[in-house]
């Protein structure tokens, strides 16, 4: 179960204040995943006092978009907590999706991809296994072309164009594989819709805590 | 009550250092206490306590089975403010007050009730949480009985306690602040969140 509260002391109506939590869920709470199930109990509830002195009113003006980037950033800090603290997490990992023709199928592929029991334990296992990310994308349901598709982890391509990228170092790769953090990125080369998700490896631990607790 | 208590967890390797210094935020103020929810010696319920004139949002998840607590907070976020009330978040670990059919609203309405009562606020302005073990009627009572010792420990700093409080296997508590600079002084926000399985929000 994921439980959020955030207090501020901003000047806002609430009808307002729900304008700006909404439109910056979808980048931050729903843009997370550690073990793709949903809770019964999953609440968010944003608080303003409205004890500060200038009140927000028009959402198009400078102090609105200043608080709705603010307010932004703590929803996100928050939310990646929550992956960092993914029951039996050793990896933080990003998942970059571009190049796809709508903003729903980057959304498939990056959930896709995160939520890819394979893709979690190779990250868990230190494997640099593009091949499992192959297989996530073409499972998505999204529009992919295996001809286009781009590969990379970190800042090494290791597939596109159909293929393995030939010379990419393994032992690099490796070695990239054994950091805390990673990024996953893919270029499905069809269009312009981009999506970032954040997840966690997949590790024994997690069945030591979910056979052990029970809730 | 040392052989009742779980190991706690190892900190995550991914954690941040250290919980951060959150600010205080006028009109807010927080107690946590251990009312021995589903396990003795471990604090598990939390309170916040809301000045009248606050606004407040919300988003949920969207589960078709939510629990009996998003239910009553949405119909409630839904609902007209009284005029100069205040409000209060109450939430607990240990019991997720999920999937206990009737028994869920009853319990909700039972802490809910008696948290307005204590604080003097309506009922409408208070938001309950739940989260824990799911499908076993949530001991209400208990933390009916520690509304006055939260209500005894109300303080503008108590947000960490609180953090703490909501844990269920979470290996450390979650905060994270910002601030806006204006004209008339700074605009602070400070958050807490819980969370660590069953992850995967599908709020709205």
């Amino acid at each position: 179960t994921m439980l959020v509260y955030i207090f501020t002391d901003a000047k806002i109506s609430a009808a307002n204040l729900q304008k700006i939590v909404s439109r910056n869920i979808g980048g931050s709470f729903n843009a997370i995943t550690v073990d793709s199930d949903t809770s019964t109990s999953d609440s968010l509830l944003v608080v303003a006092t409205g004890r500060a002195g200038t009140e927000i009113r028009d959402l198009r003006s400078k102090l609105s978009k200043e608080f709705e980037a603010a307010l932004s950033d703590v929803m996100l800090d928050l939310a990646k907590q929550v992956v960092r603290d993914g029951e039996g997490a050793s990896k933080f990992i990003e998942v970059r999706v571009t190049g796809a023709e709508s903003d729903v199928d980057a959304a498939k592929v990056a959930f896709a991809i995160a939520n890819s029991p394979l893709v979690k334990t190779a990250c868990a296992g230190e494997d640099a296994n593009w091949g499992r990310v192959v297989a996530a994308v073409g499972k998505s349901g999204a529009k992919a072309d295996r001809d286009l598709l781009k590969i990379g982890f970190g800042d090494m391509v290791l597939a596109e164009k159909g293929w393995r990228v030939p010379d990419y170092s393994e032992a690099a790769a490796s070695a990239y594989m054994k950091n805390k953090e990673l990024v996953i990125s893919v270029d499905l080369g069809l269009g312009k819709a981009a999506k970032t998700v954040w997840t966690c490896d997949l590790t024994h631990r997690y069945i030591d805590i979910n056979a052990d607790y029970r809730s | 009550v040392a052989a009742a208590v779980k190991k706690a967890h190892d900190v995550s390797p991914l954690a941040p250092a250290a919980f951060p210094a959150l600010p205080e935020i006028a009109g807010v103020s927080f107690a946590a206490t251990a009312a021995g929810v589903r396990y003795a010696g471990r604090t598990d319920v939390m309170l916040a306590s809301i000045a009248p004139g606050a606004a407040i949002a919300g988003a949920f998840t969207t589960s078709s089975t939510r629990s009996a607590c998003v239910l009553d907070c949405q119909a409630k976020l839904a609902m007209t403010v009284p005029e100069g009330a205040g409000a209060a978040i109450i939430v607990n670990s240990g019991n997720a007050n999920a999937f206990t059919g009737a028994q869920g609203q009853t319990s909700v309405d039972a802490v809910t009730g008696a948290v307005a009562e204590a604080l003097a606020i309506p009922a409408s302005r208070v938001f309950s949480s739940s989260t824990g073990v799911i499908g076993e009627p949530l001991p209400h009572e208990r933390i009916v009985e520690a509304i006055g010792a939260l209500k005894a420990g109300l303080a503008p700093a108590g947000i960490e306690a609180a953090a703490r409080a909501i844990m269920t296997t979470d290996t450390f508590p979650k905060g994270a602040t910002a601030e806006v600079a204006t004209p008339d002084g700074p605009i602070r926000i400070a958050g807490i969140a819980k969370g660590s399985g069953m992850i995967a929000p599908n709020m709205a």
